[in-house]
């Protein structure tokens, strides 16, 4: 028997709104500690990690693991139905489910939506991420961040982003011309001007834009994101859902001459 | 995309 009912539906649609630009079918699993998916986009260049406890569900239950193979792209239409306001809850209680139960109830209790959505059975193709101690990170407004990127892109396909201890800069060359915003250290007490870089080591590594612009559609999840760098390695952005979990983005770099 | 690393290169299949 698996149960799991989000007080907050609209948490689980900025999810998948989230992600449906970059992955296609997903593999949803569940345990008794919660709700884990991890998936590739059709390139293997960006992967997405989302994890969700049990104990940011208004009410959870799974007696034993279970893997849900998702369409994203049904998952979407089934989703459209559910009020921004409503409870979401999935269920199953087969063992091996064919499909999986979605109650949708708005905060009166008065109108209740209940849908089956039929299961895919997919090959699970993930990746073993290690806990990496990142030499460089960024915490900023995610509104700010998904600026600079949507602005950038219109001169580049490419960004470099260089740190240093004192700042982060965003660089662009492109047929018109070139560009670079460059931000600094803010401790402001304004969430959109804040902020906070460590960096025990500088990097410089250059990504694709058009990812980091699909990784921020996530920008409705929460107010600040962070970038994770280290030398040779991906980029992971990390979106941080209050007391549920996190979505997480890793991007690889390309290869700089 | 020639000169975009893959994540192949970073991280192991599970």
């Amino acid at each position: 028997m698996f149960e799991a009912k989000l007080q907050q539906g609209v948490i689980f649609k900025k999810i998948v709104d989230a992600i449906k630009d970059l992955v296609k079918s997903v593999n949803i699993d569940a345990s008794t500690s919660g709700l884990s998916m991890q998936a590739m986009d059709s390139a293997h260049v960006a992967l997405v990690s989302l994890k969700l406890n049990e104990n940011g569900f208004k009410d959870y239950r799974c007696d034993r693991p279970i893997t849900l193979g998702l369409s994203i792209e049904n998952l979407s239409k089934i989703l459209k139905c559910a009020g921004n306001d409503d409870t979401i809850t999935l269920q199953t209680d087969e063992e091996e489910p064919s499909s999986l139960k979605f109650f949708f109830e708005n905060q009166q209790a008065s109108k209740i939506s209940e849908f089956s959505l039929n299961l895919m059975s997919l090959d699970s193709e993930s990746l073993g991420i290690p806990d990496t101690d990142y030499s460089s990170v960024i915490q900023m407004s995610s509104a700010e961040f998904s600026r600079i990127c949507k602005e950038l892109s219109s001169i580049s396909e490419t960004v470099e982003i260089e740190t240093s201890k004192e700042s982060v800069k965003f660089s662009v060359q492109g047929d018109i011309g070139a560009g670079s915003i460059t931000v600094k250290n803010n401790q402001s007490d304004k969430d959109v001007d804040r902020v906070d870089l460590q960096i025990d080591q500088p990097v410089k590594l250059t990504f694709a834009l058009r990812y980091l612009n699909m990784f921020n559609k996530a920008v409705s999840l929460s107010s600040t994101v962070s970038l994770n760098m280290s030398e040779e390695n991906p980029l992971m952005v990390e979106y941080k859902i209050d007391d549920l979990g996190s979505l997480r983005f890793y991007l690889a770099p390309k290869i700089s001459d | 995309v020639e000169d975009q690393f893959n994540l192949a290169k970073f991280y192991e299949e599970v």
